[in-house]
């Protein structure tokens, strides 16, 4: 099982969009596919199709739960391929419940490795921090996917995430690869998108995907079906673009 | 001094540029103003022309060390009237610092008492999280400004936050009110921005703000040249906007 974490501490540059999307491409591509949705906001979830009051455990008991395997939390979607680990509100208080432990970074890790081989692909969709949770997330993932909004802001957090990367490759997680920088939100009408792309591709060059993702309405109207826009609106720019983005994420090898 | 909370812990629904702005327009008002950053990203600070590599203290160090009284942290910017106590990445790790304290809520409160009336307003630019440093913000507040994009995504996360605010209420910080929940990121060509509007008027009433701030690339522009909108392009809509908000705040009463 390749595992991937979608991550970025700056807030919505598309990390739900991009897991929930790319999820539902890689089941069109035959794939079986487990996401984890591991913010506390419970999106990628919604995103999903599954409704957040539904009783029954989710990714926070089987983190705290030593009884609890992580296959007794994963849920069908109604995407065929798709399986979801559901987070909860009581995720939001689990960083100082781990922060005790001794091996608190590889909690994750470790309920992942009693899945062996079961699906393909794991996403995991991250909150906009860098804190436990998705330390948690870097070191149990083979690769990590960045997405990058095409603005300004945007540019500043990448330098202190990538060295929160290599942190995490030198000390916990030797394995770790950048699978690649995914640029959100394009708008080839403005300037600012035309620069700050052309700033990135310069100063990362090959860690940047060739697939891009333009601004879509029909990426932010999707999840208000509770649907991917893959089966949301298949001939959408966003529908495309997420697929073009499965068979060079699928395919290509990681960027560094 | 009014302290005015930014927060919501949906990622990039205008926290900082609402704090940039709203801090220039009121400085446009002849009101001397103290933006705190108080996210780790330091974004704030760019948006105000800040040089995050400057040496010196930032808010981290009057937060941690008690010898050194806020006053010593805060500076001035380039806009006459608006003054920055700025963040450092420091400041990710001061959850687990301040977490054990007796009065650890009381933090920020306790450093702005020092303050007296040296400023008119106060705004605070918190990060997209519920944790530890936003509930200082929330207990060390008057008010709380919520910017809520127009997405569906983001109604999701209100409860939570309507909740968080009345916990803060109960038992910590009584005369808390909701200044209003500011519209985002406002597109009249989609029907989507036009159905969450509805709903979020429909639903919060008098709670949100009649004053909306458009979807303007001039807002997305202006921190790259490290300026707020209002001295970048007055003429925009969303410098005209800002302004507008600013009287709304100034003026009016809080929603709730
Ligand atoms: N390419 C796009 N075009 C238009 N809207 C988009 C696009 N990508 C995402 N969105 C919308 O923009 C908002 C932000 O995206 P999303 O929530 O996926 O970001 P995020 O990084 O997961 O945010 P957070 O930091 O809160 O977790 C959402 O309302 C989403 O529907
Ligand atoms: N009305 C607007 N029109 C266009 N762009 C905007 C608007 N408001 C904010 N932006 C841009 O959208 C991005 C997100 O806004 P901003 O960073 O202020 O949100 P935030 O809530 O502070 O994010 P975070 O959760 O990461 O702190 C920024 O790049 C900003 O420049
Ligand atoms: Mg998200
Ligand atoms: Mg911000």
């Amino acid at each position: 099982m390749k595992v991937i974490a979608v991550a970025n501490q700056k807030g919505g540059c598309g990390k739900t969009t991009t897991t929930v999307n790319l999820a539902a491409a890689f089941a069109r591509m035959n794939k079986r596919v487990l996401a984890i949705d591991f913010d506390p906001q419970g999106h990628a979830a919604l995103g999903l199709g599954y409704n957040l009051s539904d009783a029954g455990h989710g990714i926070y008991d089987a983190l705290t739960n030593m009884q609890i395997p992580i296959s007794r939390v994963i849920r069908r979607t109604y995407i065929p391929g798709v399986y979801l680990a559901p987070s909860n509100i009581l995720l939001s208080g689990v960083e100082t419940e781990l922060a005790m432990r001794p091996s608190r970074e590889y909690v994750l890790r470790q309920l992942l490795a009693d899945l062996g081989d079961s699906y393909d692909l794991c996403l995991i969709d991250c909150s906009p921090s860098l804190g436990l949770l998705t330390l948690n997330a870097l070191v149990a993932s083979d690769e990590v996917l960045i997405p990058v909004q095409t603005h300004y802001y945007a540019i500043e957090g990448l330098k202190q995430l990538l060295e929160t990367v290599d942190i995490v490759k030198g000390r916990f997680n030797p394995a770790l690869q950048i699978s690649g920088m995914l640029l959100t939100f394009v708008e080839n009408r403005t300037l600012l998108s035309r620069d700050v792309q052309r700033q990135l591709r310069e100063y990362f060059g090959e860690m940047v995907f060739d697939t891009m993702i333009h601004r879509n309405v029909r990426l932010a109207e999707a999840p208000s079906a509770g649907e991917s826009v893959i089966t949301y609106d298949e001939k959408s720019r966003g529908a495309r673009e997420y697929m073009q983005l499965a068979e060079e994420v699928f395919n290509g090898q990681a960027k560094s």
